[in-house]
């Protein structure tokens, strides 16, 4: 694929050589490029500049940037792997990573664990998990009482807070998890698996060799 | 939020249905 030789993309703020970053992550060269693609139609929606803003990733999920989502807001922080309130291309790749298929059970886990724990502390606390519920309910428009948010949060608890001292720790999750591995669909992408296909054009555009693919 | 009644489901299934969460979306053109 070494026809279409372009230094284009290197001018790109964070951009980073996709043999690395295949080599990094369970993504194959052929897909870094190809996320690329993805990451450059992102990063462009709103301002050109090369990274994706909050308002961009927004935008991509949701197809309407004035939407405000404490989830949206917590997977966007944790693509912000630098902490500059942009997700620049290295960082774009290395997360979607966790959503590979290939990618290990004990890193899914461990994504979830620190999305869920909103304030970062090292435990999801009940207050995070009301407030989360809560949030959930205002998108669905579905309306439960106070008393029945309790009744889920005191069943959750029970099950997943071992040690009952009204939070959870890394290894309860693990636990809860492993009892409970339906909340880990959310943490696998299938269209990770045919991204070339998705994004075919980025042969043109590739700056790797075939043999490095 | 989910076909299946609310409340016989634990927060966290709850949590994990918000399109927040859907990053297949990002993939959608």
């Amino acid at each position: 694929m070494g026809c279409f030789h372009s230094t284009a993309s290197r001018q790109f703020p964070g951009y980073e050589d996709p043999v690395f970053l295949a080599s990094q992550t369970a993504f194959s060269v052929s897909e870094v490029e190809a996320l690329f693609e993805l990451y450059k139609s992102i990063s462009s929606s709103v301002i050109d500049d090369g990274l994706i803003s909050k308002e961009e990733f927004q935008l991509a999920l949701f197809k309407n940037k004035k939407k405000e989502n404490l989830f949206a807001n917590r997977v966007f922080d944790l693509f912000d792997v630098k902490h500059k309130g942009v997700v620049d291309f290295g960082d774009f790749v290395r997360t979607l990573n966790f959503f590979h298929p290939n990618a290990s059970q004990e890193d899914k886990i461990d994504f979830t664990f620190r999305l869920y724990d909103l304030d970062g502390t090292g435990f999801i606390e009940r207050q995070e998990v009301r407030q989360m519920l809560i949030a959930i309910l205002c998108e669905s428009e579905l309306k439960l009482a106070d008393e029945t948010i309790e009744v889920i949060l005191d069943k959750t608890f029970q099950e997943a807070d071992v040690n009952q001292d009204g939070k959870i720790d890394r290894s309860e999750w693990q636990q809860f998890v492993s009892r409970n591995p339906s909340l880990l669909k959310i943490m696998t992408l299938p269209y990770l698996r045919d991204i070339t296909t998705t994004f075919p054009s980025f042969v043109f555009h590739s700056e790797v060799d075939e043999m490095a693919t | 939020v989910a076909s299946q009644n609310p409340v016989t489901m634990n927060a966290f299934e709850l949590i994990s249905t918000s399109q927040g969460l859907n990053l297949g979306t990002l993939f959608e053109k």
